[in-house]
């Protein structure tokens, strides 16, 4: 089995980059082979696992000049689990292939001849519906949006939905919701139940049962460079991302 | 006086458009007359201060087909602030205009008109360095940068610095830093402390002293479409602002 996950929501700073970590690391544990796509020019996921940016290496040239793409692909300390970098041109690939026929389809084309090696290959995207997520949903053949509980949240939604829906009809017609992720809930306040409450009653069947909570320590992982697994598994926050593997692999 | 200050920072939910809403409202609490801008396709800044979405309305409008920006102008029902709202049809504003010449100068020459009708226009960004978020740049007189006092936060700095070289070596060349504002403070934690020592330590005097608090009630206050000081004046995170309009006064 394969799967190629697009991890995408265009809010800002609801968890992309700390699920496709997170969630990465957790099915490597349990011996999937997983590959992380860092495709966010800011290179967050590539910096969160402690790998340093590095100019035209990792997607970028595996996109422009057709360089082999296992060859920009890094193992990680953890067993089973790979990441592809990103690098600081990856800003410019838009305007760069504007004329090109298929500019769309180009990570589809490069994840085709690499996908046969891995179980799950995720894609982090930028926060934005822009060139770059596109490409990431037609190359996908699913979408987890992460959702944080807070008040913003859902105002997105419609326009996220109308996107899918646009890829389907013109660049990726299989593309399916793979499910939406609470993220940052802290049990404390009132607004993370009800927002959560509300998305269930919207969405029922789509949100997974796991919640991921606000903890201290997934915020701190990233400055180690580890998956929160690496930093301190018995935290509530390493459980949660566990349990979401576990839910994601079950469906 | 009358100045611009665009509110970016490419890396996603930092606090950009809380800050517009909040340091808008609390200027115009002091007598200045504020316009916020709302310069996001999601319209985040339009849907936290209770605003209903409409189609070409707001922003878009007056920049394609050049309607009377005042007339997409709306007062709000605090005194002194006033409110340009964004529409989804902003999301095709850079593929619509991309052959026009001094593309990159739209907003500027449309907030010149009215500029003088306010002491302080804010535009709130979205979360990138594309191309809305240089025609704010190139509009503005200065940029206000919220930055989380999270481990991501510092990730993308060089980025967006290199992005203020280029603006002003081409577009705007008076454009300056009026401060970073540090976001998100959790004082529980030790993460916080030792993010917003090192910031200060690396930028110094460019970092304002007030440093606005994590708290319920700030994540609260859009969900009740009303900036803090009309949510809960009293509370930590609307002092927190209040005392951040003061300092940026000083300055
Ligand atoms: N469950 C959590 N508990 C505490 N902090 C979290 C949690 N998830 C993410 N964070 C922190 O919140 C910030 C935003 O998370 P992250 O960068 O993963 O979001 P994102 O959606 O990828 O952001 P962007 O839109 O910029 O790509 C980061 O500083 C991260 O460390
Ligand atoms: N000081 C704070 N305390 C608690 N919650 C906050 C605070 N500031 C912002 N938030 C919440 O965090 C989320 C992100 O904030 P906000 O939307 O202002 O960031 P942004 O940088 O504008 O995001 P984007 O990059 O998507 O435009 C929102 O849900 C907001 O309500
Ligand atoms: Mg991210
Ligand atoms: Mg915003």
């Amino acid at each position: 089995m394969s799967k190629i996950i697009a991890i995408a929501n265009q809010k800002g700073g609801v968890g992309k980059t700390t699920t496709a970590i997170n969630l990465g690391a957790s099915l490597a544990l349990g011996n999937k082979r997983v590959l992380i796509v860092d495709f966010d020019p800011q290179g967050m996921a590539t910096a969160g696992m402690g790998i340093e940016k590095k100019e035209n290496t990792g997607i970028y040239p595996a996109l422009m000049d057709g360089t082999d793409l296992m060859d920009q692909i890094l193992p990680y300390e953890l067993d089973n689990l790979y990441v592809c970098p990103s690098s600081p041109e990856l800003s410019g690939f838009e305007v760069e292939i504007y004329s090109e026929n298929n500019r769309e389809k180009k990570l589809f084309t490069a994840l085709q001849k690499i996908k046969n090696r891995f179980n799950f290959i995720f894609i982090d995207c930028p926060p934005s519906l822009g060139f770059l997520t596109i490409n990431a949903l037609t190359a996908a053949d699913s979408i987890l949006i992460p959702v944080q509980t807070e008040f913003f949240c859902m105002e997105g939604m419609p326009e996220l939905l109308q996107t899918l829906d646009q890829v389907r009809s013109y660049l990726n017609p299989m593309l399916r919701i793979e499910g939406i992720v609470l993220t940052m809930y802290d049990e404390r306040t009132n607004l993370s139940k009800q927002v959560a409450n509300e998305i269930r009653k919207s969405l029922k069947s789509i949100v997974y049962e796991v919640i991921i909570p606000r903890t201290v320590k997934l915020a701190e992982a990233p400055s180690f460079g580890k998956p929160i697994l690496l930093y301190d598994i018995k935290s509530k926050g390493a459980q949660s991302y566990l349990k979401l593997a576990q839910e994601l692999l079950k469906r």
